[in-house]
């Protein structure tokens, strides 16, 4: 599972 | 950004607008749960606090910002301008059963053990069930207003577009965020009954009425 870095959604 | 993505997000902005305006202008809440309010504030708050220091985009910030203040603005005239027109009496449900297991599960599943990343978990999973107290709400009076039955409507299907966003991104760009679609899903699924209602009855100029 990729780690999402920064939350680029709403 | 895909089209599904940017149509939620529209859908969003559109559900808050709606409701924002229903109040200001009939200058009552009648109907609409100030606890769901309560919540959703407390979900971007949470979400956003990253609003000044990770940039992502224009948009990103504006719609940030926007949300945010339509959601305080709207608790605000809930609760203190128009709290003569709030429906306390039906607007019983406990908000601590949700942010406290929320907030535990955020503690115990999320991508990072960090304050940031374990406040975004928080929102995403208060954002799940932040609805509840309206459709509990709506259950206990029988009925919903046609103006709060659009409101619904369109922030429902925000989160149902962001599913065919997930989907999308999934198979263009490889990526996925099990927490936001596990929740997002749980959401979506929370409106399906209001869904059923809303097609069978508002959209042929009934009333929307909750059988008894």
């Amino acid at each position: 599972e990729p780690e999402v870095e920064d939350h680029d959604e709403l | 950004m895909n089209i599904f993505r940017l149509l939620g997000d529209l859908s969003h902005l559109l559900a808050i607008i709606i409701l924002l305006l229903k109040i200001w202008r009939t200058r009552s809440c009648a109907g609409v749960s100030g606890k769901s309010q309560i919540l959703f504030a407390l979900v971007f708050t949470t979400r956003y606090l990253d609003l000044f220091t990770n940039f992502i985009s224009m948009y990103n910030s504006a719609m940030k910002l926007i949300y945010l203040v339509c959601s305080y603005a709207t608790v605000f005239l809930m609760y203190f301008k128009f709290k003569a027109t709030y429906d306390s009496n039906h607007d019983t449900f406990r908000m601590e059963f949700l942010v406290v297991p929320v907030g535990g599960l955020a503690f115990l599943v999320n991508h990072d053990f960090t304050p940031l990343e374990i406040l975004w978990t928080f929102s995403i999973y208060l954002e799940a069930v932040a609805i509840l107290p309206q459709l509990f709400m709506i259950s206990k009076t029988g009925e919903a207003e046609t103006i709060t039955s659009h409101y619904l409507f369109a922030l429902g299907s925000y989160r149902a577009l962001y599913i065919v966003n997930w989907v999308f991104r999934f198979y263009t760009e490889g990526f996925f965020d099990l927490i936001a679609i596990v929740a997002g899903c749980v959401q979506t699924i929370l409106y399906c009954d209001f869904f059923y209602l809303y097609i069978t009855k508002v959209l042929k100029g009934k009333q929307l009425t909750l059988p008894a």
